[in-house]
């Protein structure tokens, strides 16, 4: 719903390029992630978000830890 | 538990598909661990349809979000079959519910259980080798400029915002780490897969967690 224009994908552009600077100049051995330009580069992060990251959190119960099982209420 | 699994290496685990621009993350996500359990079983590998989720699970908003519970929920609850992606393909947009008649076939989910597994990740890799492929909510946010490697830094348990699927592990080198199959193409990331650390619940990763049962 964000008004398209070559300027807005330029910015778009030049702020995830300093974002993968940021993300990639942290100390890593060879295995960590590394980011770049990608498909989702001329999108702002909110553009993004919105589109693509479209899950609703929900919680879930705690796993019952081995050997722990539920106490049955006692009175 | 083994040092690596993949649910790939059976022949279990459909391609990666592209949810495009529609925020249908949930129902690609449900929709695999549906066809993996399928699979699993014995059933033939086909892609199943998403936009039978996207269009008739009402308590979910289709192309602007839903949740992966919710849409396990409704197709328990109703017994719904989802029927093969041919019959009722994916076109990116909230549609019309298709209803079919009782005779047409389909998969439809028996059961799913969902926990939160975290600082138990190894009870959760025992859950995926037991159980098949687990359905995950993640924090996404820093997944818009991934290209590859595993994710261990800035990817907090914050918000989840991203449904996906984990195939399998890998402990055998100094990073153990999720293999975790996204809905954005397999030209994003590593063929359309993340790898994210195991331990410490990176990006929220056991924090919702379901396995499906068909």
């Amino acid at each position: 719903t964000w008004p398209w224009s070559p300027q807005r994908e330029a910015a778009a552009l030049r702020e995830s390029l300093n974002r993968h600077r940021y993300l990639n100049s942290f100390p890593h051995d060879n295995s960590t992630a590394f980011y770049g330009v990608n498909q989702f580069s001329y999108l702002f992060p909110e553009e993004f978000k919105a589109l693509y990251l479209g899950s609703k959190p929900a919680w879930a119960p705690r796993y019952p830890a081995k050997g722990q099982t539920p106490i049955p209420n006692v009175s | 538990l083994p040092l690596r699994f993949d649910w790939r290496d059976k022949h279990v685990v459909n391609h990666v598909r592209n949810q495009k621009m529609c925020g249908g993350c949930w129902a690609f996500s449900v929709v695999s661990a549906v066809e993996s359990a399928g699979a699993i079983q014995g059933k033939p590998l086909d892609y199943l349809s998403v936009q039978q989720v996207i269009d008739c699970s009402f308590n979910n908003y289709g192309c602007r979000g839903g949740s992966p519970l919710g849409a396990l929920s409704w197709l328990n609850e109703t017994q719904l079959k989802l029927v093969a992606d041919s019959q009722y393909p994916f076109k990116a947009e909230n549609g019309l519910c298709r209803y079919f008649p009782p005779s047409q076939s389909g998969v439809s989910v028996k059961g799913f259980s969902a926990y939160d597994f975290s600082n138990q990740e190894d009870e959760m890799a025992r859950a995926l080798l037991s159980f098949g492929p687990l359905v995950v909510i993640v924090d996404a946010v820093s997944w818009q400029d991934y290209l590859g490697g595993i994710i261990q830094h800035h990817c907090s348990s914050g918000e989840a915002n991203h449904a996906v699927l984990i195939t399998g592990f890998d402990k055998t080198g100094n990073t153990p780490y999720w293999m975790v199959r996204n809905s954005w193409g397999n030209s994003w990331g590593i063929e359309g897969y993340a790898h994210v650390k195991m331990g410490g619940n990176v990006c929220g990763i056991a924090d919702s967690v379901a396995a499906v049962f068909v």
